[in-house]
């Protein structure tokens, strides 16, 4: 990935990227669609020996040989019985029948985590720089369980199973499907399995935004990454005949065009050609013109296709109104730039109310310095269904238009005509946002190789930021950026590793904590033995509250109708920072609500020192008016250290 | 048969798998103690002969195995120790 590192504070020589970090071994696997290994990210120079403790191996297959992997490289399997048994056998003229990547994004999120450094990549010239992976000195194991329809569950948990049991330090998954309880959740079941051997498991929140309670991966055990725009950006500039201007995005390469014909709906073809969907197009009618297109019914890649086949000369992708100002950059092939929202409106507008409508587009090529972060639109929000006493997502990393890594015979753009060959594409998703993630607690497993994967999620959550780089909220584009991103968009934030690498204190979370919280959410034996494995029995004596589980974050449900109502709960947390030291409570109250935290003030006379602390949310009168959510925060403060946790209540 | 069968994954409470009668006193690992009272079990069926159509066996981060099965072979297979739950496989998406 290029600028992605250096908008996240890392820089060549320094900070979590000095020699002593980068030293240590940290393994990280990665279960997606496979790898392209003779990439130039996944070169092995200045790598040391694989570790002895590695049980991993690299499988032959179609193109896939055990001398394709290195010592960056140092493990790749391929799952595909569950696959085969559904779809049929693997069309090998459609994918390699082995760990070798086809579809790219294996390839994408395996270097966005932990590529090696590459000079001067770039996408047909756009994104140029230095690219690398978040830790670019890791190890990787590619578990190929994703091929052409998609991932099935009995692949993914032999990936998951066979992964842990190789030693990998850390799981990416950039996948997911609809939530549901978490005994019924394989993902959930494997990864609580994986964490209980020690493994930081980092999953994608899915790109179901920005609709609320859309977020996958929920368990608590789970970092559950979210997705933002960095200051990066690829504009372009549509004016009107009006002489009326719109910034868009796109990666197409070529020159601008002329003032062309602009053709939308029935202008363009017959029913349904506002989506430019197949065969909706009339050639007489958009060859040589510009072809406005509506968001919906078919996909980007789609819609280009049917302009190209009808012969326009370009074409406007205009945002469906949910998606707001979100500007996603696609690598066309004709010249074509997405649009927002408000820009879409307008130019509906025009083309109904001029007989001779015209445009053109300007390709603007890498633009930085936007204000950001800004979360995306599509990336899945909370609360979550199954599990609304823990906010998720947890937190927020970059996602779009992300430059990463690509297989030289995969086309960029998923169309059918496309002959350009590259080694670097620039996609957008939770997909890219969750591997930076991996990479990042591969980071901070270096430095800190006892803390648990429970300790590692709550370093990375605890320092995440809330404010962009002009100092106000992180806004949500789908409100064409007028609002502030929630916790249910971004979790405890956006992730800070510089800070996340020293942390001041950590909530800690055993195992046994997690079965504990399944025990409060009053899950029967077989379910907790799901979980378990079988070892486990519920306390009987014990009051537990989903409330107190030793989360980084606080998710309160409050009861709507009962006035002075109130709960609370108790949290401990761990110091990691120096040894005497002391924290101050400041609480920023949600609506509502008042917060209690007794004691206030914490001192700690040791490293390692546990101390706990009682949070008392207490509800208000509320007016009818009142939003069935209320945010606010609690942070613990010392001399060097701000230990912040979020709050969402929810009425 | 065959065309009835769909991929399930068998999730094991493995601390409750132990041996059969004739293969007690064999120091076998847990997933093989399973999958002999796997087979046992539905050798026993009249009604369904169809071999096992075995796909994994997960042994690390969780405890069981994935295989093709009627929905009679699953009911059967209820009757394992320490069967726990039968989920059908489903597809999921990259994100």
């Amino acid at each position: 990935i290029t600028h992605t590192p250096q908008f996240l504070g890392l820089h060549l020589g320094e900070g979590l990227w000095n020699a002593p970090t980068l030293a240590s071994d940290v393994i990280i696997g990665i279960v997606d669609t496979g790898i392209w290994p003779e990439h130039v990210s996944f070169k092995d120079s200045s790598i040391s020996q694989v570790p002895s403790r590695w049980k991993g191996t690299c499988e032959e297959g179609t193109k896939f040989s055990v001398a394709n992997c290195n010592k960056k490289l140092i493990g790749a399997r391929a799952f595909y019985k569950g696959y085969e048994t559904i779809v049929g056998r693997i069309n090998e003229t459609m994918d390699y029948r082995s760990p070798r990547d086809f579809n790219g994004h294996g390839t994408h999120t395996a270097s966005t985590a932990a590529g090696n450094l590459v000079h001067n990549a770039n996408f047909l010239g756009m994104a140029k720089g230095l690219a690398s992976g978040m830790s670019y000195t890791s190890r990787i194991a590619a578990y190929k369980a994703c091929w052409r329809r998609g991932c099935t569950n009995s692949d993914l948990l032999a990936a998951i199973d066979r992964a842990v049991a190789d030693g990998v330090d850390v799981l990416s998954l950039s996948l997911g499907g609809f939530s549901k309880p978490y005994y019924s959740d394989n993902i959930a079941i494997a990864t609580f399995g994986a964490v209980q051997n020690g493994v930081f498991v980092s999953c994608s929140a899915g790109n179901s935004g920005p609709f609320s309670s859309s977020v996958s991966n929920a368990a608590p055990w789970i970092m559950t990454v979210a997705a933002s725009y960095i200051d990066r950006s690829f504009p372009t500039t549509v004016k009107l005949g009006n002489g009326k201007t719109f910034e868009g995005s796109s990666l197409y390469s070529g020159k601008r065009t002329k003032q062309l014909p602009l053709v939308y709906a029935s202008t363009a073809g017959g029913q349904l050609a506002q989506f430019c969907i197949n065969d909706s197009l009339v050639p007489k009618l958009v060859k040589g013109k510009i072809v406005a297109c509506e968001q919906g019914i078919n996909s980007r890649a789609e819609k280009e296709e049917q302009v190209k086949n009808a012969g326009g000369a370009g074409m406007l992708l205009l945002n469906a109104e949910i998606y707001g100002e979100e500007l996603l950059a696609d690598s066309h092939t004709l010249p074509a730039t997405s649009l927002g929202a408000s820009a879409g409106k307008a130019i509906k507008n025009y083309v109904r109310l001029n007989k001779n409508p015209t445009a053109s587009i300007m390709f603007r090529g890498t633009v930085y310095g936007n204000i950001a972060p800004v979360m995306a639109a599509f990336s899945s929000r909370g609360p979550s269904l199954v599990g609304r006493d823990v906010i998720k997502p947890d937190i927020t990393a970059p996602g779009v238009n992300i430059l990463a890594a690509w297989p030289p015979k995969t086309i960029p753009s998923l169309l059918k005509n496309d002959k350009r060959s590259i080694l670097f594409n620039i996609i957008s998703g939770t997909s890219m946002s969750c591997p930076h993630v991996s990479g990042l607690a591969a980071l901070l497993k270096s430095i800190h190789k006892d803390w648990s994967p429970a300790a590692i999620k709550s370093a990375l959550m605890t320092t995440a930021y809330v404010l962009n780089s002009k100092r106000a909220p992180i806004a949500d584009i789908a409100s064409n950026s007028s609002k502030a991103a929630t916790p249910f968009a971004f979790g405890s934030g956006h992730v800070n590793p510089k800070c996340a690498s020293d942390p001041g204190l950590i909530y800690d979370i055993t195992s046994e904590d997690y079965l504990n919280y399944l025990c409060s959410l009053n899950y029967n034996s077989t379910q907790i033995a799901l979980l378990s494995r079988g070892n486990f029995t519920c306390p009987n004596n014990v009051f537990l509250q989903p409330g107190d589980l030793n989360y980084p974050s606080f998710a309160v449900l409050l009861d709507q109708n009962a006035s002075n109502t109130s709960v609370t709960y108790k949290r401990t947390v761990t110091n990691v920072g120096t040894p005497m030291s002391t924290y101050v409570v400041q609480v920023d109250e949600p609506n509502g609500v008042s917060v209690t935290v007794e004691p206030k003030c914490l001192k700690f006379e040791n490293l390692g020192e546990k101390l706990s602390y009682n949070v008392r949310f207490n509800a208000l009168r509320r007016t009818k008016s009142s939003t069935n959510f209320s945010f606010g925060c609690l942070i613990w403060m010392s001399e060097f250290y701000t230990v912040r946790s979020p709050i969402a209540v929810t009425w | 048969a065959s065309m009835d069968k769909q991929t399930y994954i068998i999730h094991m409470d493995k601390t409750k798998i132990t041996a059969s009668d004739h293969t007690l006193g064999n120091a076998k690992p847990w997933y093989e103690l399973m999958m002999d009272s796997m087979h046992e079990i539905l050798s026993q069926e009249e009604e369904d002969m169809s071999p096992l159509e075995l796909l994994y066996i997960y042994k690390t981060s969780i405890s069981g195995f994935a295989a093709q099965l009627s929905t009679k072979q699953v009911q059967s297979l209820k009757r394992l120790n320490g069967f726990l739950s039968a989920i059908p496989d489903e597809m999921l998406s990259l994100h």
